[in-house]
Order: C-alpha cells, then structure tokens, then sequence
C-alpha cells in the first residue's frame, strides 16, 4: 500500500520536531 | 521521558526517500560542483527536522537554489529520469518573496512527500525553488513531458493545493525545449 499523507496531517508533526 | 516518548511514538515512513539538494552561485567553479547534497531522509519526522534546520529560502541570497528529489535523481535536465521530462513552473513577482514564498515552498515539498498526485505520483521526480533578483521560481520536475493525462492531473491538484485562484494560469514546458532555448521563451506545453 502507498503511504499517502494529507497537509494537515503533515503539517501536524511540524512544530513537535521545531522544538526537538 | 521525551526519549521514552519518541521511541513509542514511532516514526511514520514516506513512500520515497528524498535527497535534498543546495545549490550556491559560484562562477569561478563548474556549475556542477556547486550543487551540493545536503541530505537524505524517507520519515515524516526527519523531514521536518531537515526543515526546521535549514534556512528558509526566502532568506537565502540571489543564486541559490534548493532541489528536493526522489533518491537515485539528480537535479539536472541530463539525469537519465528527467532528460523526457519538464516542469511546471510559478513564477513569483519580486515582493512574493516576503509574502509568499516560503508558503508556496512548503506546500509544494508537502506535495511530494505525502505523494498527493494520486496514481500519477510516480510521475514526479522532485522540486526545485530558485532564488532570482529578477524574480523567484518554484517547479515541480516530472519523469514524461509527453504523458498529457499525468502531467496536467499533477498540475491541477499542485495549483489548488497552492491555493491559486482559478484564473492565474500555469504553464509546463519540456526541458527539452527550455534547454534550447532562452529562460522566458521556452515553448508551454500544457496549461492548467
């Protein structure tokens, strides 16, 4: 199966891995 | 605990693994040895680390380029995956650099990682932004300028996703033919 994200989804994880 | 947090969270795999790219204008060196690899990575969590670790390209100077490209594809028309292949290219005014950029950017590296182009994402080889004086550009770089119905399906969905409004037009030209000839006067292709 395809992994397929959406923008939401991606832009989810942004601001978890800034601050990392 | 954030360690114990990040291992039971898992990382989330993309379906291809993507090779960064920086390109930096120097004339005393070949055009070649001033593109760079910066990096490789194939999760959602390691792109966003690359990104928020780079300079964002609006803040980058004239010359420069960033390319993010399927591993094994090398941002250049001569790569044996891109040399059939174009692009379709938005061009920005020159006060869409403080404005709109790095949205379009983002969104357009968005695109191609989460492999938004339906059946046709295997049509894409990768993006390129390039920072100009004259003018920023953004493209997305496909494997087949002749395959019509992937082409235009892949410039359709990338236009919405940037959020343009229906009558700003889009073009896709044929390396083969912006190799021939200069910038603005490539031949277009297909419009969306």
């Amino acid at each position: 199966e395809k992994k397929r994200y959406d923008r939401e989804f991606l832009l989810g994880f942004q601001f978890i891995f800034a601050s990392m | 605990q954030e360690l114990l947090l990040a291992e039971c969270l898992g990382k989330h795999p993309l379906q291809n693994r993507w090779a960064l790219w920086f390109f930096k204008n120097d004339k005393s060196k070949m055009w070649q040895a001033n593109l760079r690899l910066v990096t490789k990575f194939s999760t959602v969590e390691d792109f966003w680390a690359l990104y928020s670790h780079i300079q964002p390209a609006s803040k980058l100077t004239s010359g420069c380029d960033y390319s993010l490209f399927k591993d094994g594809i090398e941002p250049m028309w001569e790569d044996s995956q891109n040399k059939c292949g174009g692009r379709w290219l938005i061009t920005l005014a020159k006060q869409q650099r403080h404005t709109e950029l790095d949205r379009f950017w983002l969104d357009t590296l968005l695109c191609l990682i989460g492999e938004m182009f339906d059946e046709h994402s295997d049509e894409v080889c990768g993006a390129v932004i390039n920072i100009r004086a004259k003018g920023d550009k953004i493209a997305i770089w496909t494997r087949e300028a002749e395959n019509q119905q992937g082409v235009t399906h892949i410039g359709r969905v990338y236009k919405e996703h940037l959020g343009l409004s229906q009558k700003v037009v889009i073009g896709y030209q044929a390396h083969a033919d912006t190799a021939t000839k200069s910038g603005s006067l490539a031949k277009t292709k297909f419009v969306v």
